[in-house]
């Protein structure tokens, strides 16, 4: 969806925090073209 | 009727009427209109939690159900194809983050009571539902801020349209604005003895009845002289010194080559009505400027002393060749004296001995723009352009979108560009803290 916006969809990976600890996931997000 | 101080509740409009919105991608000058593509359902969000015990704020995922202009219906994971808890917020101003926002913030993701009694194991739980999905963009408040932040302030000077004579300018100061949209003073009638505003209009930035001072002379627009006696300088509303705008602030206009065959005085052609902008008519060209700007007189209803002709630039959507109103079954408002059903344009250029504009002068391209009709949105009354009110898409031709105000007779309806600057994208008003006009009645 972002071709062409100077954007690009990226694997990320994020943080998750709850009561019972925390871990990471990866997921996907855009962003400006670097 | 004030929908920010009412609360106009978008969401329960938008399920009556069909939950039909323009996107945000329609408005090119609507913040995070380039961002919007990556906006879609079934992005997951970190949201506020209002459904806990717990005295702290706590957050908990949610994913888009559905998207109306900035608003978006969203579900807390767990619910799963429960929509009773379904409720919408406005992805521009609420407390919703990329997922990850909360880690980094010392926030906690708690679920709502009641599907946290069914969860397990809450880090399996999470893992199944947010590896490899979307969430928001990372920068997508940074966007948002960056989208807000204006050319215009308060004491810069413009040349504006006169209201009370449409076919001058006049000074006027920046006042106010909000979401781009500009609160201006008539500068020799702004502020009365003991400061109270006697005249303002209002315009977007990028409207192109808004010019920098020194336009009118450059393309020869008459202009209304401010009095020698005008000084807003000295007042105290405007606490920095009068500064004069400049070209670069203003949107730049499609070029326009005026070689030999240009617009030329007396040429036809069919114009939206400045007055009522619900009428295409029958009109003239009245006078040729420079830079690609026409005056246009409305046949059949002038005064006779130009004070009613109006200025469009040779790109505005408001002038159409003659036979448009015919080829897109539009009512075209013709001359007093003659009967829409019998009137034709070659018949009436032999009787008046002129001859029509040029098509390949107009910008009449289709460009795509993604409106359809039923579409809701936030649209500026531009007879009274103070007001940013409920609209749906009535009908759209070319780049020409009939704007309805709902709950008004159609008689109120509106012509206005594909790209103007005066339509919104619902939550707009939300948004920028701009007052929103609820429709009138029951719709």
């Amino acid at each position: 969806a972002a071709e062409g916006t100077g954007r690009k969809w990226e694997q990320k990976q994020v943080q998750i925090k709850t009561l019972e600890g925390e871990f990471s996931v990866t997921m996907w997000a855009s962003d400006d073209k670097k | 009727q004030d929908a920010t101080l009412a609360g106009f509740d978008w969401g329960s409009y938008l399920e009556k009427s069909g939950y039909l919105a323009a996107p945000v991608t329609c408005f090119r000058h609507a913040p995070l209109c380039a961002q919007w593509d990556d906006i879609c359902v079934g992005l997951k969000v970190e949201v506020l939690n209002s459904y806990t015990t717990l005295h702290a704020k706590v957050y908990w995922i949610a994913s888009i159900v559905l998207l109306a202009g900035y608003k978006a219906l969203l579900r807390f994971e767990g619910f799963e194809d429960d929509d009773s808890r379904d409720f919408w917020c406005n992805l521009g101003t609420a407390d919703v983050h990329p997922i990850g926002w909360c880690a980094v913030n010392s926030k906690l993701l708690v679920p709502p009571q009641e599907i946290h009694q069914k969860i397990e194991d809450l880090k399996s739980y999470l893992m199944e539902r947010l590896v490899g999905a979307d969430t928001l963009p990372v920068d997508f408040h940074v966007k948002m801020a960056d989208s807000m932040r204006f050319a215009f302030r308060q004491g810069i000077r413009v040349e504006v349209v006169d209201r009370s004579q449409v076919r001058r300018t006049r000074l006027a100061v920046v006042d106010t604005v909000i979401g781009g949209r500009l609160r201006l003073l008539y500068e020799d009638e702004g502020l009365g003895a003991s400061g109270e505003v006697l005249s303002d209009f209002w315009c977007h930035m990028q409207s192109p009845l808004v010019h920098y001072v020194g336009w009118s002379e450059r393309v020869g627009h008459s202009i209304k002289r401010t009095g020698p006696n005008v000084n807003m300088d000295t007042h105290p509303a405007f606490r920095k010194p009068l500064q004069d705008s400049v070209p670069h602030q203003f949107k730049r206009l499609r070029t326009v080559y005026m070689g030999e065959t240009f617009f030329e005085k007396g040429m036809k052609l069919e114009a939206v009505d400045p007055l009522n902008l619900g009428n295409i008519c029958v009109a003239s060209v009245r006078k040729v400027l420079l830079d690609g700007y026409i005056m246009v007189g409305i046949d059949g209803v002038e005064i006779g002393d130009g004070s009613d002709w109006f200025c469009y630039h040779a790109s505005s959507y408001a002038i159409l060749p003659v036979g448009y109103c015919q080829d897109n079954n539009i009512p075209l408002t013709v001359p007093t004296g003659y009967v829409q059903a019998t009137f034709t344009w070659p018949k009436y250029l032999e009787e008046t001995g002129t001859v029509a504009a040029p098509g390949r002068l107009f910008n009449t391209d289709d460009i795509g723009h993604g409106f359809t009709s039923g579409m809701k949105l936030e649209a500026v009354d531009l007879m009274e352009p103070r007001l940013v009110c409920v609209a749906t898409v009535r009908r759209c031709v070319g780049r020409l979108l009939l704007l309805h105000f709902d709950g008004w007779e159609p008689e109120f309806d509106q012509w206005v560009d594909c790209q103007s600057p005066e339509i919104y994208p619902v939550g707009w008003c939300e948004i920028t803290g701009y007052q929103l006009q609820a429709p009138i009645g029951p719709e």
